[in-house]
C-alpha cells in the first residue's frame, strides 16, 4: 500500500464518511472520485432533499471513465449548492466550491476536501443535526478535533 | 503544566463546539 493511501485512510473526514456505513466505495479520496459514496451519504443525512430518485441519477459503475465521474460530481455539486441556498438559507462562497473536474480526471485531493466539507456543512446544519453531531462526538479526539477545525473553516468563509 | 492539561482541555472545547452546534437553530450553522 502507497503512503498516500495509507496517509488518506486515516484521514479523519474520511473517517466521518465512514460513519455512515453506506455501500459506495469509501475508504480512500480516490473512492470517493465517482461520487457514488458522496450521494449516498447525503441521501442519510438528509434523504427528504437527497431523496431515492435523485440518489438514483448518480450513475453507479463509472469504472476509471473520468467524464462519469464528472457528471455523477457535477449533480452532486449542484444539489449541494441548492441545499445551502434554498435549505439551510445561505450561498457557498465561491472558494469553497469544488472543482469536480479535477476530482473526476486527476482525483485531486484538496479539492475533494471541499467536497466532503461541504457534505460535513450539510450534516451539522439540516433537521437530523442532533443525530448527525451526536455520532460525531463519539469519534476519536483527534478525528473530533479534525471535524471541529473543518467546521470552523467552513463557518468562516459563509457570507454574512 | 500546560501538557498535562491539554487532553482535558481539548476534550473540553470540543464538548462546547459540538454542544454549541447542538443549540443552534436548524439552518443556521453561523
Amino acid at each position: 500500500m502507497s503512503v498516500r493511501r495509507r496517509e488518506e485512510q486515516s484521514d479523519p473526514l474520511l473517517t466521518w464518511m465512514q460513519t455512515f456505513q453506506v455501500s459506495g466505495p469509501c475508504s480512500s479520496y480516490e473512492d470517493l472520485t465517482g461520487g457514488v459514496a458522496i450521494a449516498q451519504v447525503l441521501h442519510v443525512v438528509d434523504p427528504t432533499w437527497f431523496n431515492e430518485t435523485w440518489v438514483m441519477r448518480i450513475k453507479p459503475d463509472t469504472g476509471d471513465n473520468w467524464r462519469m465521474k464528472v457528471n455523477n460530481l457535477k449533480k452532486v455539486l449542484q444539489s449541494v449548492l441548492e441545499y445551502y441556498q434554498d435549505v439551510l438559507g445561505h450561498p457557498v462562497s465561491e472558494d469553497r466550491i469544488p472543482d469536480v473536474a479535477l476530482i473526476g480526471e486527476f482525483s485531486n485531493t484538496a479539492e475533494l476536501r471541499k467536497m466532503v466539507q461541504l457534505v460535513l456543512g450539510c450534516a451539522i446544519s439540516c433537521d437530523k443535526k442532533e443525530e448527525h453531531i451526536q455520532q460525531i462526538m463519539t469519534l476519536g479526539e483527534s478525528v473530533q478535533q479534525a471535524v471541529m477545525e473543518s467546521i470552523q473553516e467552513l463557518l468562516s468563509k459563509e457570507p454574512s | 503544566d500546560p501538557n498535562m492539561k491539554a487532553g482535558t482541555t481539548s476534550e473540553g472545547v470540543l464538548a462546547n463546539f459540538f454542544n454549541s452546534l447542538l443549540s443552534k437553530k436548524t439552518g443556521s450553522p453561523g
